[in-house]
């Protein structure tokens, strides 16, 4: 099973259409394993992307030397899988 | 005994217990509600689809689908909220009522199994269908692009790995052909909603081409009070548009097909949140996000109905 700890969503603000390109350029990286939650399309419409542990440090540098803003939408994306996990097996009980 | 008056519908759910609802419901209602199977999925899974009829043959009807993407967990939990919700309002909401009494409802629940179960099982991050791709590792194909409607033109991937591969070739994926050829077949749908989470969206054709629809003002004006009926419960604010101008390109989609197969009413949902929790969304907010959703579906249903064409 595939688990996602340490795995963060980040919410990244392109400022211009030069820089949605560079982000869009992160997605042919096939060895970062990034999972574009929201694609990257045009700078009013924020793109969220979910980055496993081992891309985390690479990605975040190069979004930092580029300026391209963004945030932590989802810190530990196996916390709220686990979340998840825990209430449906309340439930059925 | 298990009943459909007991199932959570404020919890999350795996496939069995999908599926064991969806026969529960046909046999505790059977004079509202029948279960039929439309195709198999590529791993083998039925492919079941809820028929809420009062009666008539081959009567105008209206689709509404939900987790043709597999993890979108809260579209498929409210497909099951919309099921119970058409029963309780049957005879007791008067417009509900006219509109069962003249039309069928069609409610795909778990439009994609094979991902779903994936997504209970290994990965819960999964997307796509899980075909196998010849000449490739990856597996999959995105089942919002394999229509054939711009399929392959820009809005789309040709590589197998990415999330939203197109396919071999349009209608490759049995998950989508089984819905093409029950659409075809029964050929007097007059309203599809293809539901999906998440950025609150409602949107309608097209996708994979800047060509305006011919009833743009009219999905425009429906979309609008769709989105403003929705809104009055929660506050949830939705923005709405054609696909292309509303967020991007995208080729080989559902409702375009579905458009251009002649059905005016083609829309898309995309669900809570506005990325807060994204696909993760809590299951305190699957009520919430379903009641405030079906205000939505019924502005549209309304619409359909009162405007036959």
């Amino acid at each position: 099973t595939e688990t996602f700890v340490g795995h963060q969503v980040l919410r990244i603000f392109a400022a211009d259409e030069f820089q949605v390109e560079q982000v869009k350029g992160l997605e042919d990286l096939e060895h970062l394993q990034l999972d574009f939650w929201r694609e990257p399309i045009h700078p009013e419409a924020s793109i969220d992307v979910r980055v496993p542990f081992h891309s985390l440090q690479a990605v975040k540098v190069f979004l930092e030397s580029n300026s391209i803003r963004y945030g932590i939408m989802i810190e530990d994306v196996q916390s709220l899988v686990d979340e998840e996990k825990l209430s449906m097996s309340h439930n059925s009980r | 005994a298990r009943s459909i008056a007991t199932f959570n519908y404020a919890s999350y759910h795996n496939l069995d217990e999908i599926y064991d609802f969806i026969d529960l419901l046909a046999a505790e209602k059977p004079e509202l509600v029948s279960k039929i199977q439309i195709g198999e999925s590529y791993e083998g899974r039925p492919i079941k689809v809820l028929k809420f009829s009062t009666g008539g043959t081959n009567r105008p009807a209206i689709w509404i689908d939900t987790g043709i993407h597999s993890r979108e967990w809260v579209t498929q939990a409210s497909g099951a909220y919309f099921a119970k919700k058409i029963i309780d309002s049957y005879g007791q909401d008067p417009s509900l009522t006219s509109i069962l009494d003249n039309f069928d409802i069609f409610l795909e629940i778990v439009t994609n199994p094979d991902g779903f179960a994936f997504t209970h099982s290994k990965n819960r991050m999964w997307r796509k269908t899980r075909s196998k791709n010849s000449g490739s590792l990856c597996i999959g194909v995105d089942p919002n692009r394999n229509w054939d409607a711009g399929f392959g033109v820009a809005g789309s991937s040709g590589n197998p790995c990415s999330e939203t591969y197109r396919g071999p070739y349009a209608n490759s994926e049995p998950e989508v052909k089984a819905i093409v050829d029950f659409v075809k077949s029964h050929g007097n749908i007059k309203a599809f909603v293809s539901i999906h989470s998440y950025s609150q969206l409602l949107l309608y054709p097209f996708g994979y081409t800047s060509k305006k629809a011919a009833d743009q003002a009219e999905l425009d004006a429906v979309a609008k009070s769709a989105v403003e009926a929705l809104a009055s419960l929660h506050g949830t604010k939705y923005k709405y548009g054609s696909i292309i101008t509303t967020i991007y390109q995208a080729s080989g989609g559902t409702i375009d097909w579905t458009y251009e197969q002649g059905i005016k009413y083609s829309f898309t949902f995309e669900l809570r949140d506005t990325g807060r929790y994204g696909f993760l969304l809590p299951a305190s907010q699957i009520i919430p996000t379903a009641e405030e959703t079906w205000l939505g579906l019924m502005v549209i249903m309304e619409h359909t109905r009162d405007h036959p064409y």
